[in-house]
């Protein structure tokens, strides 16, 4: 007969780690790069603390590298230090709030591959702020059972009141060909993070060090609920659960974004709900009509942008004309979107001439919530849109030297992999990327007309 | 500060279901009908039973649609239907053999997303074969704390001695769009399943009746100790924990494949490790050691080509033919390969003319354990194989009618997402689609320049 068992997150990511981004040698000391990186650059950002970080690769043996990143966030409180780092599926970065992490997995699936392909633990070394220790710590990783297993810890007095995270590991891995790539990605990260410290050691001590070149954080992004548009009944569900309303007009004021007495009312009305309906005696069947009906209302109010931290077209445009000195830019920010529930903001850029290299097709620079995708192009939704473009139309050719920018900050972004190489093909993404990107063509045509008038007019 | 949360594996597939294909309404709706279907053919294969598929597609109202698919498999045992159905990453295809199923996720996220958006629980008949009644079952998932929520159970004798099961659920779709990647996916699951009658009945009535061709099942694959090469550490403390061996050469010759004494012997040799070392007496350098060791010795015979069910170059051709009608065609089964312990066989073909028709780029069908794998084709790692072959140097220049097909079966396929859309970028795997595919080429390169022969004569 058959055999049923259940395994655990931790061993379902381990057995497929190829959906995290682990697929070989090369794949993992890249993920594992920017795991911790996007971890250290989260922790500084909740802090508010401009982002100081060291990330040293070092070569052990043939293939063996030790991986070490320092930060200066705001480090593991106490409690959370087994379960942050040994425990998939834990995390601090759940609620309805932009940020890189989200799914629980990431840096500890690099400490996961580091410890099957050398048996090495994890060794953290954290300040938390607002606690008086530094804390030492040796750590594995019980796969099978999903928990931490603790190898030694340390505690001592926190005499210098630093704060931070330094996290070391050994991993197998693949530099020469991931070299490349870590490279870009670092470049890229330090392009779209001008207020951050980077520092990279390659194995052979070659240092990439990318200085502060803006001294202030931007405005951070702020947890929030979650936007009508696009509920489903799971989600509606939960709300009910937890809610302290005993009216749907207060329920719907209260639990969704931007949503005031006289949306809320006209919305009630358009599904022939009563407003003082309490809704804890809501039946499954009206939580279908709610949904469907919040899908069809076409009243909500647009997300605040405030809640989200888009880069902003002053500085999208100076990380391309400091990348690239091209000689013509143009930028724009979409207006604030959303999808199932999540606000979303798309910046597009389009560079031209100058440094910008030719190419056959358009050079695409992805970012989101501030992580350069340096995979899989063209698998990724700006890819297509891309592809999708009638360029010839904004006499944009073949060979031409253009790259172009899409980067979206969002709640939620829709990766397609637990690896967060690419974007799935979201409909209300694929508009505004499409959108946005038109608008960069029109002022490039406009660019290279006035360019051919020129030189039209210099050869008689 | 932050706040530390865990969640399900049920919440975390439900927050970010792109990653198991249910992106939108249109894949989502695919992605269902592609589960049931791919569950009722384990179903049938695993008890030796010629499958009997029928899969309903009905329109409940607008954007909701019923699916229902009933088959004569070896149904679910009385005290699994609850988690098999109701619990994410329970199932019984965990085991190390050759299988469509492998996550312990795909039915229940079908109905998972039947649920969300329509919340109607799902409907279970089943007649578990070696049991004495059929089971009638209502039951829901409770995601946050991914246990099933039995609504309605009864149990009935089972007088006419059937087996099999029928699932019925209803889910929020987008048919319009989804119409042809459906359709597709079932002509193409007739074509590499001759064996089965499949019948697929549209909303407005329209039935496609894919009638069995062959009456008998091709060999089955059979569960298989895992190949030495790409063993990680993980891994062999795992066979260590549970092993009744006391000794390296018993251990070696009992838990891997195709181990005898005199390899295990040559290998022990090669890493210096006496013959009689205790395998519960090993030190974490020592599994490291072990681990290095099978990786480099290459001496290992190559995986048994029998505990794997290829289609077999007869039937490919068969299918190709019958599909597609060709002027010419070549099939390839490539010799058994192996990675990371998973023996796989990778078959390709290459057919020209006749019906094939004439696209800008060569068309690729893929199919991976028996599933056809109809998106992302551009994504997957036999696009970029196919991409990179120098096909001039075969006298084949784009714009002729030619279509490539690449069937690959393992203990594990290495998809990249858990929507099984397409397959990882894995070394071993692309050395054998390339080999293949050129071996095809220089049939084909033959073909073409006799047919050039033979034209420039009847010219003179
Ligand atoms: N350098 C760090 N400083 C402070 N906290 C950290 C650091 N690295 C990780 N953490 C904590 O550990 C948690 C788990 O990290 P992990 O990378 O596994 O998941 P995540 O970042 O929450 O989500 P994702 O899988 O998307 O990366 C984080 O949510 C964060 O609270
Ligand atoms: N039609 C069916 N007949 C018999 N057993 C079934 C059927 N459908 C599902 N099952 C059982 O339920 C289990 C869970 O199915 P599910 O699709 O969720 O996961 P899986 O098939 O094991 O893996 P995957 O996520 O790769 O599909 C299966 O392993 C199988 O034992
Ligand atoms: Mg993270
Ligand atoms: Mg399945």
């Amino acid at each position: 007969g058959v055999t049923f068992e259940s395994i655990s997150p931790a061993d379902f990511f381990y057995r497929n780690r190829s959906i995290a981004g682990f697929d070989n040698n090369m794949r993992a000391l890249y993920t594992a790069v920017r795991e911790l990186v996007e971890n250290s650059l989260d922790a500084c950002e909740d802090g508010g603390f401009l982002p100081t970080i060291d990330v040293k690769l070092s070569e052990v043996s043939s293939n063996w590298y030790k991986l070490r990143v320092k930060d200066n966030g705001i480090g593991v409180p106490r409690d959370h230090i087994l379960p942050a780092f040994g425990q998939i599926l834990y995390g601090s970065k759940y609620e309805h709030k932009q940020a890189r992490g989200r799914f629980g997995l990431g840096g500890k699936m690099a400490f996961l591959f580091g410890q099957i392909t050398t048996s090495e633990p994890l060794h953290v070394i954290t300040a938390p702020v607002d606690e008086d220790h530094i804390f030492e710590v040796l750590l594995r990783q019980d796969i099978e059972e999903n928990k931490p297993e603790l190898v030694k810890w340390e505690r001592r007095k926190n005499r210098d009141k630093k704060h931070g995270c330094t996290l070391e590991f050994t991993l197998e891995g693949n530099w020469r060909s991931a070299k490349r790539f870590i490279i870009d990605y670092i470049e890229q990260t330090a392009l779209i993070t001008p207020y951050a410290h980077l520092k990279f050691t390659e194995p052979d001590g070659t240092i990439h060090d990318f200085k502060r070149s803006v001294k202030k954080l931007p405005p951070p992004p702020t947890p929030v609920n979650p936007h009508p548009k696009g509920m489903d009944i799971e989600q509606l569900s939960r709300l009910i659960e937890d809610t302290k309303t005993r009216d749907m007009v207060t329920f719907l004021r209260t639990h969704f974004h931007r949503v005031g007495p006289k949306t809320a009312k006209a919305f009630l009305k358009t599904i022939n709900m009563p407003f003082s309906q309490d809704p804890r005696a809501l039946k499954p069947n009206d939580l279908v009509k709610i949904a469907r009906g919040l899908e069809v209302f076409n009243k909500w109010l647009p997300p605040d942008a405030r809640v989200l931290s888009p880069l902003g077209i002053k500085l999208l445009e100076l990380g391309i004309r400091s990348t690239l000195n091209p000689e013509f830019v143009h930028v724009t920010q979409r207006p604030p979107n959303s999808y199932g529930g999540h606000p979303f903001i798309v910046e597009c850029g389009l560079a031209y001439g100058g440094g910008v290299p030719m190419k056959e097709s358009i050079i695409i620079y992805r970012f989101a919530n501030r992580i350069p995708l340096i995979f899989d192009e063209y698998k990724d939704v700006s890819a297509k849109i891309v592809r999708a473009i009638p360029w010839s139309r904004y006499r944009i050719r073949p060979g031409m030297p253009i790259a172009a920018f899409v980067a979206v900050v969002s709640t939620k972004i829709p990766f397609k992999t637990a690896g967060k190489e690419f974007i799935a093909d979201l409909t209300e993404l694929e508009y505004d990327i499409r959108m946005g990107l038109m608008e960069c063509a029109r002022n490039l045509k406009g660019h290279l007309r006035q360019k051919e008038k020129v030189q039209r007019e210099q050869v008689r």
